[in-house]
């Protein structure tokens, strides 16, 4: 169930990031920043959550402002994945825009990504 | 990926992984299963070691020689009164039938909880994640504040105690008796895993209160076809009757055991279905249906029986969940054992959402906010209640007897050396 956590784990903190945008009307940059800058420094909390934001944050910045959900950017990141005869899981409604379109045009978005290479080659 | 991999940390991630895998403490010098470090299987779960370099030190046993030279029990009182001679543990605990508490448990048992401000943006702060290195590496429970083994006072304001601190009010002389044998997950089936964590010298400790609540697991689990993974009363039978003869050869004698049937968990769905989950309140675009729904997909749904849509299903899993509770009623009534008495007692949420809701409270308020499954504190300290009320009641032996040097053991000793 692994995939499966990592696909949870992903849409929360997406989740998180976008409301804390909205709730203090920032910059998805800044929601990241305030994010890590709330984690304690045990257990290397703070640290893990800086690397992390140096490794997905352009991507998740992009998504974001691209407005994408939390559960598009989570496929788009891979963190998500939909095994073969497997239904599409989502947590926020589906956009209106088909999800095909939608995650076509996510996955042009991070196109170029150094991240996306890197995770593509596992 | 695996910051275990650092060469630097590769023995501290051994050792902690160890515990985790086993549910002993990580912190454990003469390997007597007490700790004096608080989390990682330490006192959080278990009284608190007053001696980490003797393994003739721990919480429970029968005194040393009535603990005129130091504290053997660490319950905080030893020494002799000068102006007798007498020890004070022979002065205050002889006679006073001292036992401990274990719970034989699962997350709701150690009290799985994710505060609801680690998703709300709107409440973080500074100060919300203060909390976070604890919980994780108690592996996301608080038995600190569980309904059978907390030691803290509530954090939800209401006044009921935990088990242990009430029996700890009984009787002065049982500080510190309490462990928590808990995991997240377990169920009757899996319990052998990690039961051995359990200590108790049946020679040389004094009884315990054995509870024994595997309130899900046992019809719980996120596969697509539920019902197919849930235990079968035979298999249950099997698995409690092993569980009891182990007990029965570790406890000592004058133990006593409650065996807790399941809920009926229909209540998940009927109270939360429409309602707005802790992500969805600021944009009222995520209900409690959708996550269940969300979590099944992903196939981590902690209850798909009872978290889901399919009213079929939900009623499949509670007539389950009855024949379980049937058969722990049945082998309460029916079996016996050296070492122990026997107790069946229904895990009565309807009990408790009636007493809430004649404290003006709703239904939905004795869930856990983010996972949409656990009883709450409030649930849990309320079922604690109905637990002490109907021991009292029916079976007052199994809580002993009030201790009448209670207040002279408080003017000695004070908080007895906290927990």
């Amino acid at each position: 169930h692994s995939n499966g956590h990592r696909c949870l784990g992903c849409v929360l903190v997406m989740s998180v990031i976008t409301q804390l945008a909205q709730v203090h009307n920032s910059t998805v940059e800044a929601s990241m920043e305030r994010l890590c800058s709330y984690l304690p420094g045990k257990l290397f909390l703070k640290t893990t959550c800086y690397l992390l934001v140096h490794l997905f944050g352009s991507d998740i910045i992009k998504l974001l402002d691209a407005d994408m959900n939390a559960d598009m950017v989570c496929h788009t990141l891979e963190f998500c994945k939909q095994d073969s005869g497997r239904p599409q899981c989502h947590l926020y409604p589906l956009p209106k825009e088909a999800w095909k379109l939608r995650q076509e045009k996510a996955k042009h978005t991070v196109k170029k990504s150094e991240n996306m290479k890197y995770l593509k080659g596992g | 990926s695996d910051i275990c991999s650092l060469p630097f940390l590769a023995k501290i991630c051994q050792k902690i992984k160890l515990s985790i895998q086993t549910s002993m403490p990580f912190k454990d010098v003469d390997s007597d299963k007490y700790s004096v470090f608080p989390t990682l299987r330490g006192y959080h779960w278990r009284g608190r070691d007053c001696n980490d370099s003797d393994k003739t030190v721990y919480p429970g046993r029968r005194p040393d020689n009535w603990d005129a030279h130091r504290d053997s029990n660490c319950n905080g009182i030893w020494g002799i009164d000068p102006k007798d001679g007498i020890p004070y543990e022979k002065k205050f605990c002889e006679g006073s039938q001292p036992r401990g508490i274990i719970l034989l448990g699962d997350s709701a048992g150690a009290h799985f909880h994710i505060p609801p401000e680690w998703l709300i943006a709107s409440q973080m702060s500074l100060n919300s994640f203060s909390d976070l290195p604890t919980a994780l590496t108690d592996e996301l429970d608080w038995p600190q504040l569980s309904s059978a083994t907390g030691f803290l006072n509530s954090t939800s304001g209401i006044e009921e105690k935990s088990i242990y601190l009430r029996l700890r009010k009984r009787n002065r002389c049982n500080h510190r008796d309490y462990q928590n044998i808990s995991r997240n997950g377990a169920s009757s089936r899996n319990l052998r895993k990690f039961i051995e964590s359990l200590s108790r010298n049946q020679m040389l400790d004094y009884p315990a209160i054995v509870i024994y609540a595997m309130i899900g697991n046992d019809v719980c689990n996120g596969r697509a076809d539920p019902v197919q993974a849930m235990t079968t009363p035979e298999q249950l039978y099997s698995n409690i009757m092993q569980t009891l003869k182990h007990l029965d050869s570790h406890l000592p004698k004058g133990s006593h055991m409650v065996l807790y049937g399941l809920p009926n968990g229909t209540f998940l769905w009927e109270n939360l279905h429409d309602r707005y989950h802790p992500l969805g309140q600021l944009n009222k675009d995520v209900t409690y249906a959708q996550v269940f729904s969300f979590l099944s997909c992903l196939q981590v749904n902690p209850c798909h029986g009872w978290m889901s849509s399919n009213k079929t299903l939900r009623t499949l899993t509670s007539e389950r969940a009855q024949q379980l509770s049937n058969t722990l009623k049945t082998i309460a009534a029916r079996e016996k054992f050296t070492n122990f008495d026997l107790f069946y007692m229904d895990f009565a949420f309807e009990e408790i959402t009636e007493e809430w809701q004649k404290r003006g409270g709703q239904p939905w308020q004795l869930i856990e906010p983010v996972d949409g499954f656990h009883p709450n504190e409030v649930a849990s300290l309320l079922l604690t209640d109905i637990f002490w009320k109907k021991m009292q009641r029916q079976w007052p032996q199994v809580l002993g007897k009030e201790n009448p040097f209670n207040s002279q053991i408080d003017q000695v000793f004070g908080d007895q050396g906290g927990h």
